[in-house]
């Protein structure tokens, strides 16, 4: 038996729009720590992870683990059919092929069920290491976003290399070529626009725009970003959930030959 | 050109 118990809906709404543009199918995993989700997009050049902890819902009843496969793309559209304030819970019995999401509006006068069939995914389960990165940048959200979105029109490509000038990033195109370096700014009115810049060593790589402007699709989680680089690993793209946890994507750099 | 890097090269299946 599962009973997952969400006042704040609307981040699960959100999660899902964040991840069902990178993957497609996709098994949640639901145990005491809490409801979490691990997948590779097709290509298998970038990963997603999700955590949302147990304790950061109303109500967490998970009696044994469980993995529920889903297609992301019917969870979002069961999901949209929720109202931004709706409380959300997940039921699922035992070995039931099913499961269903419960929408009740915030007064209670509106009740809904919407059940979803299950599906058999074959994943992988990728052991994450945890590492030192060279440098970690925690900027806004929508600087970030704006900056991958605004370089996506000139390339397809973008080097991020961090100094201790700043981090800069620049893509090349037919058209032209652009820069933008962003500096270390902590004097403002709030935490949530600096950018901070943490640097053990300069370190510069080179990414795929598309899969960056993806990740951004996680900018109504966080006002902040934090991007963690070394130069022999992928690249982890971390937008925290206040109070629950994370998505974190993971992408994996391009290589000179 | 640079070739694009795989994730399965850095994580391994557990």
């Amino acid at each position: 038996m599962l009973e997952l118990r969400l006042v704040q809906g609307s981040l699960l709404k959100k999660v899902l729009e964040a991840i069902k543009e990178l993957v497609t199918d996709a098994n949640f995993d639901c145990s005491a720590t809490g409801f979490s989700l691990q997948a590779m997009d097709s290509s298998h050049v970038a990963l997603v992870a999700l955590l949302l902890r147990s304790e950061g819902f109303e109500h967490y009843r998970c009696d044994r683990n469980l993995s529920m496969g889903m297609n992301l793309g019917n969870v979002s559209k069961m999901l949209r059919c929720a109202g931004s304030d709706d409380i959300i819970t997940i039921k699922a019995d035992d070995g039931s092929d099913t499961v269903t999401f419960m929408f009740e509006s915030p007064n209670q006068d509106k009740i809904a069920d919407f059940e979803m069939k299950l599906m058999d995914i074959d994943s992988e389960h990728l052991g994450i290491p945890d590492a030192e990165y060279q440098a970690i940048v925690r900027m806004p959200s929508g600087e970030f976003a704006r900056i991958c979105k605004d370089l996506s029109s000139i390339g397809d490509t973008v080097i991020i290399s961090v100094t201790k000038e700043g981090v800069k990033f620049s893509t090349a195109g037919d058209i032209g070529t652009a820069n933008i370096v962003c500096r270390q700014n902590k004097t403002v009115d709030k935490p949530e626009e600096a950018t901070v810049i943490e640097m053990q060593e300069p370190v510069s790589l080179t990414f795929a725009l598309r899969y960056l402007n993806s990740f951004t699709k996680a900018t109504p989680l966080s006002e902040t970003v934090s991007i963690s680089l070394s130069s022999d690993l992928p690249v982890v793209v971390e937008y925290k959930i206040a109070d629950m946890g994370y998505v974190r994507y993971y992408l994996a750099p391009k290589i000179e030959e | 050109d640079a070739k694009q890097g795989n994730i399965l090269s850095f994580f391994k299946k557990t």
